[in-house]
């Protein structure tokens, strides 16, 4: 018997961290664990790294009586210690996210807001950029983050216009950024790039505009942050508590909904209206979590 | 930070869908 231990989402999945498996090689024992797992679990192998008593190995390497497979997640970050402390990092960092945009919303004029919302996606971009570069690409992060200033000033100056034009910005900066930098030019690395500051660039200019717009009347930014807010502590939840019935993104979905639809009853709004924006929220926020899990891991 | 991908697409279209409703 040889002992298999599974870090991050293999974890999950299998429902176990330690297992123990029958096999003369490593390539045997990986088998009879995808046999045993199912489909979810062989593809998350695909791209998990394999150390055979500390060691990285191959699939054909022979294992004796009592040896010990480690399977590490590219996103696990390495080892079962640094997978939990990663975890508790994201909940801080998602708390103290949440924390920001409820202050700056609650500070009068958009100065604060804007500025929040800058660190907010610059934090975000610098992260997603990082686990590509795990993944041996070559982000344009400085880019990115310019494009996200530009932006705030021009969604600021101009308004709708101005948010329009700074989706065009961010494109020809990430693009640009390429003919001046050589390396990179590489069309892998140029369009998650893109994306991102797309994701980012959109994302700023267009809470930043909806403040402008509907608040502080229509309380649009306030349901906005109750109901995304709901929703990442009910994912939170669900990715380490499985409950029956409920997977992190059905979960996340009615969270939206329930938030927006809350939200509307606290601050007296058009319930049917925002019933609509808690579905359309709902459908964002899974879409998204997939686009990022495809951004960081390869993998939806 | 994978939680904040979800909060950031929609934060990207949220006010296109906002203004579309209302």
């Amino acid at each position: 018997m040889v002992t298999l231990r599974l870090f991050a989402h293999l974890r999950e999945i299998a429902g176990t961290a330690r297992v123990e498996l029958e096999g003369e090689t490593v390539a045997e024992v990986l088998s009879a664990a995808r046999a045993r797992f199912g489909d979810e679990f062989a593809s998350g192998l695909q791209s998990a790294a394999i150390w055979h008593n500390g060691e990285t190995a191959s699939p054909a390497d022979a294992v004796k009586e009592g040896d010990e497979l480690a399977i590490i997640p590219p996103v696990s970050g390495g080892s079962g210690t640094m997978a939990q402390g990663m975890v508790d990092s994201a909940l801080v960092a998602g708390l103290v996210g949440l924390l920001l945009l409820i202050g700056t919303n609650l500070a009068p004029g958009p100065a604060w807001w804007a500025a929040g919302l800058v660190l907010l996606m610059a934090v975000w971009s610098v992260d997603i950029a990082a686990r590509l570069e795990d993944r041996g690409r070559e982000p344009v992060t400085l880019g990115i983050l310019t494009a996200i200033v530009v932006a705030v000033i021009s969604t600021h100056v101009y308004g709708g216009v101005g948010l329009g034009f700074s989706l065009y910005i961010s494109v020809a900066v990430v693009l640009a950024w390429g003919v001046v930098v050589s390396r990179y030019r590489q069309l892998t690395d140029v369009a998650p790039s893109v994306l991102i500051a797309l994701v980012a660039t959109s994302g700023t200019g267009s809470l930043m505009l909806t403040r402008t717009i509907y608040e502080p009347d229509q309380h649009a930014i306030s349901i906005f942050i109750l109901a995304v807010g709901l929703a990442a502590v009910v994912a939170a939840i669900l990715d380490r508590v499985r409950a029956p019935l409920l997977d992190p993104y059905s979960g996340t979905a009615l969270a939206a909904v329930l938030g927006s639809v809350v939200g509307a009853l606290i601050w007296e709004e058009d319930v049917v209206g925002f019933v609509l924006v808690g579905l359309g929220l709902a459908l964002f926020l899974v879409v998204g979590r997939s686009l990022g899990s495809i951004l960081r891991t390869g993998r939806v | 930070l994978g939680l904040l991908d979800g909060a950031m697409f929609a934060a990207a279209l949220y006010y296109p869908l906002v203004s579309v409703i209302f």
